[in-house]
């Protein structure tokens, strides 16, 4: 993950999805950035719990939480770097 | 269930920004993709 994390920073390699993320979350002041992640990655859960991959339910969600976590930092959020989620536990509400 | 909008304005960005639309994709692409292996 960590080199998934290398190739994204500047905004020139971006996919151009993740620069369009990356543009959502820079409108966003900086108070509001994780939680408004972690209402989106909340949303995307619910997604993949719908379209029911059941089997890989556990990993899936892990690696969403896990993507969301170091987005600020992919995306050089001014003032946040990383959110700290916790996919199972309600995590530290901001 | 202490949800992630404590601070009420954050909800409101939120909606505002179309519930980060691209980075929900972006975040469904990422945990698809690491599941398929």
């Amino acid at each position: 993950f960590e080199d998934d994390m290398e190739n994204q920073q500047g905004p020139q390699q971006r996919p151009p999805l993740l620069q369009q993320c990356c543009n959502e979350l820079h409108q966003e002041e900086a108070l509001c950035v994780c939680p408004t992640l972690k209402g989106a990655s909340k949303a995307v859960r619910q997604q993949v719990r719908q379209q029911g991959h059941q089997q890989q339910m556990q990993h899936v969600i892990s690696r969403i939480y896990q993507t969301a976590t170091h987005l600020p930092r992919v995306c050089n959020i001014p003032q946040v770097s990383v959110c700290p989620f916790q996919k199972t536990m309600p995590g530290p509400s901001y | 269930q202490a949800g992630p909008f404590r601070i009420p304005r954050c909800r409101k960005e939120f909606r505002q920004a179309q519930h980060l639309r691209a980075c929900q994709q972006w975040l469904h692409r990422q945990a698809m993709q690491s599941g398929s292996g």
